[in-house]
């Protein structure tokens, strides 16, 4: 049984796809067999999974090929349990194609469940959208993770993307998207304003935002500046740490054994 | 002579929501007329300039009704000399409509200039991407300007930009798409990264890289969670004080007084 987990927010710079690497590097380690997908154009997850060749096939053909059976675009990554496609949506041609395809929300759907269900969890990381793309990603997901810095703009977009969800939710068919919580990511105690936003977060919405908390940690940095999860660069620090936990609450709230 | 500046940067995060808003706010209190265009679907921008009262036309009927003239779109802030679209690109529906309409890359420069030239500046903030919302706010734009935070996901999506930044000039005709510089935001000089990443992008790019630093400053986030600019907020305050050199800076080195 594969369980799909997106990372979705409308606001830039939330820690979207150190989240999805993360997550995904912690489930590899915990022995589970994964696939991380990235659906961003910035193409970021590569310089963080240690993948050093220049790809030719990826996440393009994933959208815009159906003929391209999926597992020719899986890669392998630094870690045994991972794999991984690779966003190769380069030039604003690319972009346009990929826009045209994905007017259609059941396509990446679809796509995964051709090839891919011999994994324990895909993970998918979207670009900071409320686009086709982010409709793509929510129709195919199990479950959906809205990571959320505690800053005020963070929170009035996030605001935002709730009602759009609902919005979203009206289009797709036969399916419920399920939001499994708000991540609170990039959190720095010393600040007021995130300890304020955090404590109104948890009074006003209770379980619907995880426990876990992901701290600002230069760690993270450090292990992106080296093109590694920080999972592969430092098991014992604390953002390892925080993702680590991240994976237990997920995998106890949701039942995921 | 109006000049239009955007800030444009495929990367989320990075400070172009705060930079637009606050570069636009230092030349209203510095005595110019300037009108602040929001292209963004979060609308980010409403939260930073007190606009109270819920606005009803925007960026939308810019965009998708020629029809409706741009004067009936402008609001006024809180700030005397400083003018502002609001974005209202609210459904699904809405984006579809704009994305359609800005195939058209050439549809926003006509526009602005249909109304607004007794501005002395316009400034366009964009959405995190390098879709046909980006090349129309290019195309618009006299002096472009590159939000960039020192960190490596940052870097690695700047590069990428500047790759397709080519093939955006070559989509369009008779205009030569001006880059002013590259602006450091959210500096924490006590991060080893930053420092490394900053002397890095200073030998290697020279004066492509404005020399003012706009530091991380927690009177950014506190302005921000009171809905102001922390022009209007704290106008003493090392962020504040930044976006003031910023200005002082742009006026000189492309001579706009
Ligand atoms: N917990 C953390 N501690 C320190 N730095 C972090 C943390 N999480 C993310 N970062 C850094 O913050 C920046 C933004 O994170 P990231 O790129 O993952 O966000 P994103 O939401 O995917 O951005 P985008 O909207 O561009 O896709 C990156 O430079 C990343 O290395
Ligand atoms: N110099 C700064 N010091 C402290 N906080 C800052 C600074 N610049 C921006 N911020 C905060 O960082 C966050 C990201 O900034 P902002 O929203 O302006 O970036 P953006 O590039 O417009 O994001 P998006 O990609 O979502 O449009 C916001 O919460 C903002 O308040
Ligand atoms: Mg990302
Ligand atoms: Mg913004």
């Amino acid at each position: 049984m594969t369980t799909i987990i997106s990372f979705v927010s409308q606001k830039g710079g939330v820690g979207k796809t150190t989240s999805a690497t993360n997550l995904a590097s912690a489930f590899a380690i915990g022995g589970y067999s994964v696939l991380l997908i990235d659906l961003d154009p910035q193409s970021s997850i590569r310089y963080s999974v240690g993948v050093k060749k220049e790809q030719t096939q990826g996440t393009l053909e994933l959208l815009v090929e159906p003929q391209t059976p999926v597992q020719r675009l899986i890669r392998r990554t630094d870690l045994e349990n991972l794999h991984f496609i690779f966003s190769n949506i380069n030039t604003l041609q690319d972009e346009r194609r990929v826009y045209h395809a994905i007017e259609d929300y059941k396509l990446l759907s679809r796509r995964i469940s051709q090839d891919c269900q011999n994994y324990d969890f895909i993970i998918l990381d979207a670009p900071a959208s409320t686009n086709d793309l982010t409709l793509n990603a929510l129709y195919a997901s199990d479950l959906v993770i809205l990571p959320l810095q505690c800053e005020s703009l963070a929170v009035k977009s996030l605001k935002r993307f709730l009602l759009s969800f609902n919005e979203l939710q009206e289009q797709v068919e036969n399916k419920e998207l399920r939001i499994a919580g708000i991540l609170l990511t990039l959190y720095d105690k010393e600040n007021e304003v995130h300890r304020r936003v955090g404590k109104q977060l948890y009074s006003a919405l209770g379980d619907s935002v995880f426990k876990t908390i992901i701290p600002r940690n230069d760690s993270i940095t450090e292990a992106s500046a080296l093109g590694k999860s920080v999972i592969t660069y430092k098991l014992n620090s604390v953002g390892a740490t925080a993702y680590i936990r991240l994976m237990d609450e997920l995998v106890d709230k949701f039942n995921l054994r």
